[in-house]
């Protein structure tokens, strides 16, 4: 960044332009700004380059966490429930991600939970054999609920070790596809234990300020969000909202979609997301 | 909402005479902020909150008014102005087939507003041929067809050939057919992604389509103006639709993207169904966004 040397109130609008038009948001953005006034008052910084680490370091700090994004139950099968508003990438990812347990050694299996949109099962098969696992299927229309829970029972039956279940896309503004939600979770709590259900929330990288009430409503709508996967982070969009989305509530980040090819999937590096943010 | 904070900030000055650069500080950022979290592109805010304050320092507060509702009224005048005043609508040639290429970000409702195109215009009484020239995506052309039956206009596809030798194909079989209107599907691609950005080009050169759609997602964030200014650039685009605006996302994106591009607004997308397609309003958009 072509930054002003110096470091004062022209060098904090600068960093305020970069947040913003990152995505973060106006009062994650003014959170982190005061945070760095008062560091760099305390310490008495000088130099504009050091103003810059301490605030990749700030920032690191929000997105931070420590677990492994591929850690599975003890005791299978691990169920991933992806959800997320339509279009964000659930399908895709999916896809992605039953290759990268596939290639880890997991037994893997994914069910076809979208019954609703056009052609969405035929999507999903096309990603389930290129990725060579299992796949649950059923025809258009059925009850997502209970084709999740014969893929469940099935997923147990044959030892699966992790089971990814996808799901249509809906608007978290849609009480009756929230609830839906709700149900299917629930109908896979009756064959294995709930700490098995790991509902993953799918955002869309480009993605505004609505990202904040999804990750909200959705985290209601199951009882607890376990992880982000935030997709296309190939384009010029940030998805700087998962800063703010840090600062109210924590919900780690697992996985990054950088493109439509079935390796593009990498488990989320907070380090080099910051050093992209202000590239 | 923004006209409740305004009115806070505003309590403080009632029965003022003129609105000075001084006094109006505190409005500006209020607007600014409210702009900024509706996803409003931080440059064409900035831009939008300059306008704002050159038209209301010195204005006169006249008795009936307070200075809180001059500066909202100032904002929503110039909002809608900005958005386009009146609705723009879609153009069809005089000679058919017309046709209408359809573009835009990866999972931004393409396919699906191709459909709801389809169906406005099968009312109409136009005979539509549907083109699924999305070979790249897993099970697009499947998922064209199925919507085409849904709605029982007839789609035309070449399997997994390449987009410009389909859009051909369709445009050949639409003149032996007499086919009233054409719309190309077109896969989702990145902004950046210069073959498939040219691929569009090499679509438009060889077809010359009438109207040239660019579909934006309603909660696209700062990045709405690259994206719109690389389509627009690349393909002089006619007309913009925002999808999924039954969502609660202020749709800040449209402003950026008409500030950005000029282009007008044409279609908002509010709903799966393939019913669910709406003029755009200029002045309902410059409400939403304002909140
Ligand atoms: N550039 C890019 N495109 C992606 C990425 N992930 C998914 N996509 C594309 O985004 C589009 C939508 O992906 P899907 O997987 O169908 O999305 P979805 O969430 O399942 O959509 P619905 O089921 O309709 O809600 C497709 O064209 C994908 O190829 C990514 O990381 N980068
Ligand atoms: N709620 C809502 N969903 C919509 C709207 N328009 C499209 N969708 C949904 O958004 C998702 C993506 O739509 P598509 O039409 O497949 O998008 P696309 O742009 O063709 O996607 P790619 O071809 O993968 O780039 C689907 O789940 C659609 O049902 C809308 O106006 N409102
Ligand atoms: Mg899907
Ligand atoms: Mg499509």
């Amino acid at each position: 960044v072509g930054m002003a040397a110096k470091v004062d109130d022209n060098l904090l609008d600068e960093i305020e332009e970069i947040l913003i038009q990152g995505d973060v948001g106006v009062s994650a953005s003014m959170k982190i700004i005061e945070n760095l006034k008062k560091k760099v008052a305390h310490d008495n910084i000088k130099d504009a380059e050091q103003v810059i680490t301490e605030l990749k370091t700030e920032i690191s700090l929000i997105i931070q966490s420590d677990r492994d994004p591929g850690q599975l139950n003890e005791v299978g099968p691990t169920v991933w429930l992806i959800m997320g508003v339509n279009g964000t990438g659930k399908t895709t990812s999916v896809g992605k991600l039953a290759k990268y347990f596939s290639d880890s050694g997991k037994k893997t299996m994914v069910a076809a939970c979208d019954t609703f949109r056009a052609a969405a099962v035929e999507q999903l098969s096309i990603w389930a054999e290129r990725s060579g696992v299992e796949f649950i299927k059923a025809k258009d229309g059925t009850d997502p609920a209970s084709v999740a829970f014969d893929a469940v029972s099935a997923a147990k039956a044959r030892g699966i070790d992790i089971l990814l279940v996808d799901t249509a896309g809906r608007l978290h503004t849609k009480s009756h596809l929230m609830e839906e939600l709700g149900k299917i979770k629930r109908v896979i709590s009756k064959v294995v234990p709930v700490e098995n259900i790991k509902p993953k929330l799918v955002l869309d990288g480009t993605t505004g300020q609505n990202a904040l009430s999804q990750v909200k409503i959705f985290t209601d709508a199951v009882e607890g969000c376990d992880g982000l996967i935030v997709t296309k982070l190939d384009g010029t969009a940030k998805g700087g909202v998962v800063i703010a989305i840090a600062e109210e509530m924590s919900v780690p980040i697992d996985f990054i979609g950088l493109g439509e090819q079935i390796d593009d999937l990498k488990p989320f590096d907070p380090q080099s997301y910051v050093d992209a943010l202000f590239e | 909402s923004l006209t409740e904070k305004l009115e806070a900030t505003f309590k403080k000055l009632r029965g003022l005479g003129t609105l000075t650069e001084d006094n109006i500080k505190e409005a500006l950022k209020e607007i600014r902020r409210a702009l900024l979290e509706a996803d409003v592109n931080y440059k064409v805010t900035k831009d939008f909150i300059q306008d704002v304050q050159a038209e209301a320092v010195g204005a006169e507060t006249i008795r009936s008014v307070e200075p809180g509702q001059l500066i909202v009224k100032i904002v929503h005048e110039k909002m809608i102005k900005l958005l386009g005043e009146k609705t723009a609508e879609i153009q069809i040639s005089e000679r058919p087939p017309s046709i209408i290429m359809i573009c835009g970000l990866q999972g931004s409702g393409k396919t699906t507003l191709t459909a709801k195109l389809g169906l406005l215009y099968k009312k109409k009484k136009q005979k539509v041929l549907l083109v699924a020239a999305d070979p790249y995506r897993p099970a697009a052309v499947k998922q064209l067809q199925t919507l085409g039956k849904q709605i029982d206009v007839e789609v035309f596809e070449m399997g997994q050939s390449d987009p410009v030798t389909i859009c051909k194909g369709a445009i050949s079989k639409a003149r032996k057919e007499f086919v009233d209107l054409i719309i190309f599907d077109t896969a989702g691609r990145l902004h950046i992604d210069e073959e498939l950005m040219n691929e569009l080009s090499d679509i438009k050169k060889m077809a010359n389509p009438r109207e040239i759609l660019l579909v934006a997602d309603a909660m696209t964030g700062q990045d709405a103006v690259n994206v719109a200014r690389e389509f627009h650039e690349k393909l002089n685009v006619t007309g913009v639709v925002l999808s999924k605006m039954d969502g609660d996302a202020r749709g800040g994106a449209a402003l950026s993207i008409r500030g950005v591009t000029g282009c007008p607004l044409k279609l908002v997308g509010i709903g799966e169904k393939l019913t669910d397609l709406e003029p755009f309003h200029p002045d309902r958009m410059a409400s939403r966004i304002l909140g």
